[in-house]
């Protein structure tokens, strides 16, 4: 299975549609202080299911939907999808391209697709079950976080690896 | 169950301790369960940067506390094959040396998976098939730009020097 | 007392509000005093980067939380004139601008009171009067070597980069 | 007040007697990973009586003194002077250099001197007092700490504000 593409619309930082296409191989992401690095994580993250607002640095749904600056309006919600190839069935599904999508909107709700049916966050959690790529995977580490993992208490790191087995 | 873990957890400690010499360059390091039932015990780590004496991996500095977790990270996801990483600035904290030592682990690990790297690293950045700048152009909003091979100069503005 | 503290509060407020907006190159911030007894009160912050709304500080980026706290740190010191400052890599998430007007800010304080930094940063080594390499030639063992002017450029193997 | 040096001896990985000497204006001190800087940090926190092993990575007396390498046995006490060029009075004492020294064994024994004579933590406690270098000093950051400044909670921070006031 290989990422294709993340979109996102309205997502913290990022008013306008933007769209990253990740070939094979090593892609870097550069950029000055503030101004969005960390917010492309938070929304990989977000968009394959992550239910906790303060791993995401934020407090409240709003957090997540752009709130203005200067020149531009707060937005009414956000929109994130993030495209697969599957064509090694890698997911238990048999779409050859599997497109994940989490809309939500500052009254609160949020709607998941896939492949632009609509569908349950379950639905999105039992097709990553097993990819690793869960809630508390080690393969997604926001910043900051490499050195907790170590100065955890033994128990703790006990519970990130039952999470990431 | 019992058996599902601790298969998983050999398999882990295996690894971890092959990721940590490589890491560092010799010295060694393991992973041991806490006395207790298997199912709730805790995970302690020993480290031993080369050269040094076995210690309690609270007296390691910020670089080596840095390493030895990215050993633990690969360890852990070793387990099950995943098809994409994603860190955000990992290599802040390592030196010349180790960050080489990090980039030919991750080009080894690109050959399998995708690698996301956000870093403010020059030699980070070199290291990348693609390279997207973020930039507040307009002040509050992100835009994404493709950066030609030939930009990564350009780019050097955004590193961290 | 009361009167103590607030004095100082709003002596503290005052010197970080200049701060933040020099270090930033613009925008504003402030401190507040929660809600209760003064005595007891808590101590929020509320910042806004240049050309960004005014947010929860939980929002901010790493770069942009850290050169917050440089210029809370700078306005707490403002209040009693201490000998020395002792800064360990505060400098490692800073973008390229940011460094260097964290270091201006920097030079100025060093007019009245010593600054020693510990730093992987190529820029910041740039602005020390003196260098001292640590090193373990013999591993385990650690030994300062004073590096003059012109070995900056082979201090340059310990930079981060 | 200035700082004018530095003297440590068997703390951490410091197993020989090692002198920095302080000049005015800034000081940068480089190096790899794991070569004792942030050690030194550690020295100058211990010896102005920091009583909180956790506060300099450790756990207990013991990991302070020199612990042996490879090449090196233990050693059986660590000792740290810091000296002060007092010429414009700025510490309550007569003297117009003052060192303080902290000695440890592995024992767990701590002794104090002020100017070479013995005295009490306290004592040294006292003399620091006004100074802003206190324990909570906000003069002194540790390697990782610059950003916990702005995630601890509001109540917590008015803690780290009335012990640098
Ligand atoms: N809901 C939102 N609406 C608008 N802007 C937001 C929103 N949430 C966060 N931001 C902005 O995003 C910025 C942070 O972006 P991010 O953390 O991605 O920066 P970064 O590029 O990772 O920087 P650094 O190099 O410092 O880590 C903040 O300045 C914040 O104002
Ligand atoms: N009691 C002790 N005896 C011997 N060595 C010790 C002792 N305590 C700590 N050390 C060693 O000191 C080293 C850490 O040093 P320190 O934290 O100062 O590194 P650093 O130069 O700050 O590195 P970084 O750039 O990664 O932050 C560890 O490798 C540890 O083994
Ligand atoms: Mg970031
Ligand atoms: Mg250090």
């Amino acid at each position: 299975m290989q990422l294709k593409k993340l979109e996102v619309y309205g997502f913290k930082s990022f008013a306008d549609k933007t769209v990253i296409e990740f070939p094979a191989g090593i892609t870097a992401i550069v950029g000055p202080n503030g101004s969005g690095k960390s917010n492309v994580v938070d929304a990989i993250r977000w968009v394959l299911g992550e239910q906790s607002a303060k791993e995401l640095r934020g407090e409240k749904v709003e957090d997540f939907i752009f709130n203005g600056s200067k020149t531009r309006h707060k937005l009414g919600y956000t929109q994130v999808s993030l495209t697969f190839d599957n064509c090694d069935s890698y997911l238990s599904t048999d779409f050859n391209e599997v497109t994940i999508t989490r809309k939500a909107y500052r009254s609160g709700e949020s709607e998941y697709y896939l492949n632009k049916s609509r569908c349950r966050l379950k639905d999105i959690q039992e097709l990553f079950l097993d990819t690793g790529l869960g809630r508390h995977s080690f393969a997604m580490i926001s910043q900051g976080q490499v050195e907790s993992l170590i100065e955890a208490r033994p128990i703790d790191r006990r519970q990130l690896f039952d999470d990431a087995c | 169950s019992r058996e599902k873990f601790l298969e998983a957890f050999y398999e882990i400690k295996a690894e971890f301790e092959s990721l940590f010499t490589n890491l560092f360059g010799g010295g060694q390091a393991t992973l041991l369960l806490e006395e207790g039932d298997i199912l709730e015990a805790g995970i302690e780590i020993k480290a031993q940067p080369p050269g040094k004496k076995l210690q309690s991996i609270a007296l390691l500095s910020g670089g080596e506390k840095t390493l030895t977790a990215i050993a633990l990270v690969f360890a852990v996801i070793s387990v099950k094959k995943v098809p994409f990483y994603l860190f955000d600035e990992v290599d802040a904290a390592l030196d010349e040396a180790n960050l080489l030592r990090f980039l030919a682990l991750i080009k080894d690990k690109a050959e399998a998976s995708q690698i996301i790297l956000i870093t403010h690293r020059r030699r980070s950045m070199e290291e990348a098939h693609l390279l997207y700048g973020v930039t507040m152009e307009e002040k509050g909003v992100s835009k994404i730009l493709a950066l030609r091979l030939e930009d990564k100069n350009a780019a050097a503005t955004y590193e961290s020097n």
